[in-house]
């Protein structure tokens, strides 16, 4: 584990605690993506399905657990949550997400390193992860005031992409190792998409004044 | 090795 690996994935967990904490004590997911959000509780269901069949460490299954329970309870809420479900912004969140969950499977099926149930799972799990993200970042588009907990809801899940990048190019040099073409175009890709994202995060930042993407 | 090193990540 160096130093970039565990920055990215302590960063991929505040950016859940930041988006339970919105939903648990503020009793609202106004701005939050249903869709983004059911497209993660599939991308670690179909991930993690080594959890019961491989152990690498504590730390992997208890963060294994911590991603699969928190994505999961995520939708719960939005969806069924007496209070909460109200504040979803139903008709703004309009993304498809089989227009993203077909190709990636499709893609999976004939991409792969290996022709098992896991590892095609686990390619698909790479691919959907790297545009899941697209149904929240239309919403925030459509979204004329973002609040700052889903501007850093957002920040913090592209700060992770961009933190494990560097974790792979160190584990590049320090590792024996393949060449993962699959998960570093797929992660390389998903930290492309935050480029837009990031670049009016700062500006807004910079200027002290609320974060607004422009339509 | 069997098990391809990216496996080891979340």
């Amino acid at each position: 584990m160096n130093i970039f690996r565990l920055a990215g994935d302590m960063t991929h967990l505040a950016s859940v605690l930041v988006l339970l904490l919105k939903i648990h004590t503020i009793k609202s997911c106004a701005g939050v993506s249903l869709k983004t959000q059911e497209l993660y509780a599939l991308v670690f269901a179909t991930r993690y399905l080594d959890i019961v069949t491989d152990f690498i460490s504590v730390y992997n299954t208890v963060m294994k657990l911590i991603f699969l329970g928190s994505s999961f309870s995520i939708v719960w809420y939005i969806r069924h949550h007496r209070v909460v479900r109200r504040s979803y912004d139903k008709d703004q969140d309009t993304f498809r997400h089989y227009l993203l969950m077909i190709p990636c499977m499709l893609l999976a099926l004939f991409v792969h390193e290996k022709f098992t149930f896991k590892e095609v799972m686990w390619t698909f799990s790479l691919y959907l992860e790297a545009v899941a993200i697209l149904p929240q970042l239309v919403l925030l588009q459509r979204t004329r005031n973002i609040d700052n907990l889903t501007g850093q809801y957002v920040f913090l899940l592209g700060a992770y992409r961009g933190l494990y990048i560097f974790n792979w190019i160190y584990r590049y040099f320090t590792e024996p190792h393949f060449v993962h073409w699959i998960t570093w175009i797929a992660g390389v890709v998903q930290t492309l998409l935050y480029a837009d994202f990031f670049y009016y995060y700062f500006e807004s930042w910079k200027n002290n004044v609320r974060l607004q993407l422009p339509a | 090795l069997e098990q391809p090193m990216m496996h080891d990540e979340l």
